[in-house]
């Protein structure tokens, strides 16, 4: 059975597609069957693997009001055991249209219902808001990855996104957990960065990852060629923390 | 009559809430009556000048649901010419209890009338995303301010927010102008910045201010302090291009 990844947070611009995206790629690399689905009508995700959102027929948006099989919205990558469901900004619709559906908020998990046998990992990159959509994928998941940046605003939002996750486990996915917090975009040039740092490892140190990616152009040059960073630069320090937290992962959850 | 300047993307993390203090500030100390208005339950913006959530009574959530007038909202702000509309995690609740209500866009341009005649420039931060929250402040405003980041993703979204501005100005407010795009966080030693510079010029041009914000830790430290840079850190570059920001502003709004 698939382990289900929900990547979250509302603060904006803290690295949540960067890290679907790397992750993925990473997990695919090591051998593990990945499944990327992108929840976010912005599609960040589906052109940062080079997939030209134009030249698509179906996306997540028509496997979510059940007019599409799941198994028909999966695509191919530039990697063998990296496969990806996309999307498009006819995502947007989603909220209104099922916002009188009484299954509204389990939409997400009936379709990935379908393919759970058919990968080791299934990871949902989220839009930067606490919507329907990033509703549905906290519950379609088995765990929640939150991606903090290293900034000041950071920390801010962790409280709210927090009691967001224990409504959730309440009334929608009692099995929902958190994975970890991961540490982005770290500048070490900077005290701000390390200061920030700190202070996440004060009050959350037993949920943070070892693993922190630090600021790295190379992050951010690969999406303009549509490839994760282990296929863009592999020897950068992106790709590397990106690979040491693939593997934090697979220890987790398909360890011993 | 104050000239209401909407800030917006729904891109994340692009400088939506740094743009509104820093911009705030500038217009404020060069003398203009200036209101900044929190529209996103993240608080970004209340947080960054300084005000303590906790300690304040009313927030925005309570004069939109016409819980309390608009005079008794605003609060001071270490500028003498600058006073803020602060907002906290219960405008959460704001999209949910206004959903079946007819008037639902047009709220927050009720509340702001009372104080139109008050201040020369309100300033209106939103959340990322493209919700009831941004578009209340879409049809409050006389024109929207976009923040572009200079990074692979920024110009992606442009589409999706300019066909959003031209469907609000056909149904619910038809004199919404594009005040223009501001290039933010542009990093002069990495080539992506700059590409992503060339290419806003190339297809956006007429739109650019003349005013680009430089990447500038003493930004991300200011709000740390509760600070706008030009309090925090008046000689920086941060502060210096939010100043000549609010120039090319007062020269558009209100120039001979
Ligand atoms: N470690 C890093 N070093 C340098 N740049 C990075 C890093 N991580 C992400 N970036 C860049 O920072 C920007 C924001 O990251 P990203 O888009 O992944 O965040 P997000 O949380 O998905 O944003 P949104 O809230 O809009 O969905 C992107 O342009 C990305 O390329
Ligand atoms: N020019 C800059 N140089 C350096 N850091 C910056 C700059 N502008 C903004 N920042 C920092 O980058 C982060 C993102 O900026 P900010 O929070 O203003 O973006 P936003 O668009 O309001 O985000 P959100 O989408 O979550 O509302 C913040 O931590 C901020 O301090
Ligand atoms: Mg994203
Ligand atoms: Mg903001």
């Amino acid at each position: 059975m698939a382990q289900i990844i929900c990547i979250a947070n509302q603060k904006g611009g803290v690295g949540k597609t960067t890290t679907a995206i790397n992750l993925s790629a990473a997990l695919a690399v090591l051998e593990q069957r990945t499944l990327l689905v992108d929840c976010d009508p912005q599609a960040n995700a589906t052109t940062g693997v080079g997939i030209d959102k134009s030249a698509i027929d179906k996306t997540l948006y028509h496997g979510i009001i059940h007019e599409t099989g799941a198994k028909r919205l999966v695509v191919d990558s530039d990697i063998e055991t990296l496969k990806i469901i996309p999307s498009r900004v006819e995502l947007i619709g989603f909220e209104v249209e099922m916002m009188s559906n009484p299954d509204r908020e389990m939409a997400l998990k009936h379709l990935l219902d379908e393919l759970e046998t058919s990968f080791d990992y299934i990871i949902l990159d989220c839009p930067p808001s606490l919507s329907l959509l990033t509703i549905n994928a906290m519950t379609a998941a088995h765990s929640l990855l939150i991606p903090v940046q290293c900034e000041f605003y950071a920390l801010e939002g962790l409280g709210q996104l927090l009691r967001t996750v224990k409504r959730i486990k309440q009334r929608l996915n009692p099995k929902l957990k958190i994975s970890g917090i991961l540490l982005t975009m770290l500048d070490t040039r900077t005290n701000l960065s390390h200061q920030v740092a700190e202070n996440a490892e004060k009050y959350f140190k037993h949920l943070l990852f070892k693993t922190i990616v630090p600021r790295n152009v190379k992050l951010g040059e690969a999406p303009s060629f549509g490839k994760p960073i282990l296929l863009y630069d592999p020897d950068s320090l992106g790709a590397l923390s990106y690979f040491s937290l693939a593997k934090e992962i697979i220890n987790k959850y398909s360890g011993p």
